[in-house]
């Protein structure tokens, strides 16, 4: 930035070079770069640190449709459903687990539901946390129906006048036609059950991913509209720049981010905090 | 979908006869668009259409008649160059056991890919492979690799209450005295900048001294991948890498990048989350995922 004391093609090349190398897609950077360039000719404004300060402003109003992790629980409609969903490895199960623990903590009855009945040792993973934060937990043996599952688990959070139900999904590719069939069956016994969608559908997406988090995100929504993005692996060197991309374009809200695996690396999304990550 | 964007450019310009150095430029920008879609590092794209542009002048390009399948051609062998440039073979040691490590961030498929490795060498080479579960931190990590182990018939040592160092030395000693040919240990994921964890990984190697360390890579990897592999190399040297989750419709771009930077080899790929969804790595076949 220093080195710059006036805006020319080498300062925008930094800018879209820096804006690239933290996975913000190329034709989204130029979007960017283009409007405020624009901006800047026309206002005739040549001071760094007010363009510095467009690009941010820029960059938060794309992060921001109707964001931030709204987590007040509407006490008419019990039980409140959550489903996580995402590829393979993302950190859903992890983010179940430390949802539970924010819940748990402010004084939220939870209900865990361990809805992969397919990979090896996935309830035993969700159920160490189960026992950990002391909570209730729905499950069925492997390989049983995960449609099952959920409805069993909800059918329980009815009878026990539970406040949220957290339902845990096995990864999955949205490449994969018969998985994301499984996923939009298992949203229909959501919708049955409880005479409504579920409250939040979140898509979990690592922040080591590069553009392809958004044929995760197009195709995860598509197929079950979803209602919010979790992104995970913030404390990693990458800087989840496809997001800006993915606001931008489908108007997405991003809930929450994690940063670490202790069961309190979990925070509301802050759009200023995220874009201030961008430009470091 | 590049070669098509390539037919339409190419196209009206063959009618024209010639292609000017505007239009080289042109077909170059395309090309690195594409490739900075695919994920490949902005760094090495930067360098890679460099040495696309002085082939393609050195070739004559401009005085061609069919330019655009001569770009195609050199950029898709450049790539395979690049991709291709490693042996995938493995290398067994003089006297048995192998020692095998796999690492990487959390996540991309090392507890999987441990499980796939020690049921290719099975099946492939006919050697007795076991594994051993260094992982102490991932909750449930040794049940998951015990039971992907027992479904495949592969021995699996576990031990519960030990750092993960005397972990490894237990099962490389009981594992051999076993009469195991090939032992891999599976180990948890770590951020490369956790200096902790990395200095974990650093006495595991320094002790065990195993015969190939494979980085595990999710190709779904954006721009970091970079210096995720950089610095894992830098920290442990890695031999090979295992590129994992092959089956999205990810272009792969991280392959190319870290292939072009540490210049170590790719071994394997993982084309999904059965243990037979395992495969030696092809560089046509990623090659051209990358052109897209
Ligand atoms: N550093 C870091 N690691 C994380 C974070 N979230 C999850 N992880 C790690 O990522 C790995 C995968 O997490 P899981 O919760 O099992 O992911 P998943 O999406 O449930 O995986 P599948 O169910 O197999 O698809 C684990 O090692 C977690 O500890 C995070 O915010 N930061
Ligand atoms: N679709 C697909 N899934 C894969 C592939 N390889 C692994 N997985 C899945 O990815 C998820 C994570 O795999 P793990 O083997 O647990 O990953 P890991 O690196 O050991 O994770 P940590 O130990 O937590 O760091 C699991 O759901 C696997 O089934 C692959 O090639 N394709
Ligand atoms: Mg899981
Ligand atoms: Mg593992």
């Amino acid at each position: 930035w220093n080195k710059f004391k006036k805006t020319n093609q080498d300062f925008w090349e930094e800018i879209e070079e820096q804006f690239i190398l933290n996975d913000v897609s190329a034709a989204t950077a130029s979007d960017i770069i283009e409007e405020v360039k624009r901006k800047s000719l026309m206002e005739n404004i040549n001071d760094i640190e007010i363009i510095r300060h467009l690009l941010k402003e820029k960059i938060k109003n794309m992060l921001t449709p109707e964001t931030a992790g709204d987590l007040k629980i509407n006490v008419e409609d019990k039980p409140v459903v959550w489903m996580l969903v995402g590829v393979n490895g993302v950190g859903k199960t992890s983010t179940i687990a430390k949802l539970a623990n924010y819940f748990k903590n402010i004084g939220t009855s939870v209900l865990l539901t361990a809805a992969d009945t397919f990979r090896a040792a996935a309830y035993e993973q969700i159920n160490h946390f189960a026992e950990l934060l002391n909570l209730p937990i729905v499950h069925h043996q492997r390989h049983s129906d995960p449609g099952a599952v959920v409805y069993d688990s909800i059918e329980k959070a009815i009878a026990k006048n539970i406040d949220i139900v957290l339902i845990d999904t096995a990864g999955r590719m949205h490449t994969s036609y018969n998985l994301m069939e499984e996923l939009k069956k298992i949203k229909k016994v959501i919708n049955k059950k409880i005479n409504r969608e579920p409250d939040e559908i979140l898509i979990v997406v690592d922040s080591t991913t590069g553009q392809n988090a958004k044929a995760q995100v197009a195709v995860f929504n598509e197929a079950l509209s979803l209602t919010g993005i979790i992104l995970t692996k913030t404390d990693g060197t990458s800087k989840g720049g496809v997001l800006l991309t993915i606001s931008n374009e489908m108007k997405i809200p991003v809930k929450f981010i994690t940063s670490g695996e202790k069961i309190d690396n979990i925070s509301n999304f802050d759009p200023a905090n995220f874009t201030e990550m961008l430009f470091s | 979908f590049l070669s098509s964007k390539f037919e339409d450019l190419f196209y009206k310009i063959r009618n024209r006869g010639r292609l000017s150095p505007g239009d080289l430029d042109e077909a170059l920008r395309e090309i690195r668009l594409a490739l900075l879609e695919a994920d490949v590092n902005f760094k090495v794209v930067k360098e890679f259409i460099e040495r696309v542009r002085t082939n393609a002048l050195g070739q004559n390009i401009l005085e061609s008649l069919s330019p655009s399948q001569q770009v195609i051609k050199i950029v898709n062998e450049e790539i395979i160059k690049i991709l291709g440039s490693g042996s995938t073979d493995i290398i067994f040691a003089g006297r048995p056991p192998t020692i095998f490590m796999l690492a990487g961030l959390q996540g991309t498929g090392k507890t999987t890919a441990t499980i796939k490795l020690a049921n290719f060498i099975k099946n492939k080479y006919s050697r007795r492979t076991s594994v051993i579960a260094a992982d102490i931190y991932r909750p449930a990590a040794s049940i998951q690799l015990n039971d992907l182990a027992k479904h495949s018939g592969i021995e699996v040592f576990t031990a519960s209450g030990k750092k993960p160092l005397e972990i490894v030395l237990e099962g490389v000693d009981s594992l051999k005295k076993g009469g195991n040919d090939v032992i891999i240990i599976d180990t948890a994921g770590r951020l490369q900048v956790d200096v902790e964890m990395m200095q974990e990984l650093k006495d595991i190697k320094k002790h065990i001294k195993p015969h190939q360390v494979y980085l595990v890579l999710d190709a779904m990897t954006g721009q970091e991948a970079v210096n995720i592999a950089e610095k894992f190399n830098s920290e442990i040297e890695f031999d090979g890498i295992i590129l994992t989750k092959i089956d999205s419709d990810t272009r792969g771009g991280a392959a190319l990048s870290i292939n072009h930077v540490t210049k170590k080899p790719i071994k394997f790929i993982s084309t999904g989350e059965k243990t037979d969804e395992f495969e030696v790595f092809h560089a046509d076949r990623i090659a051209s995922r990358i052109l897209g």
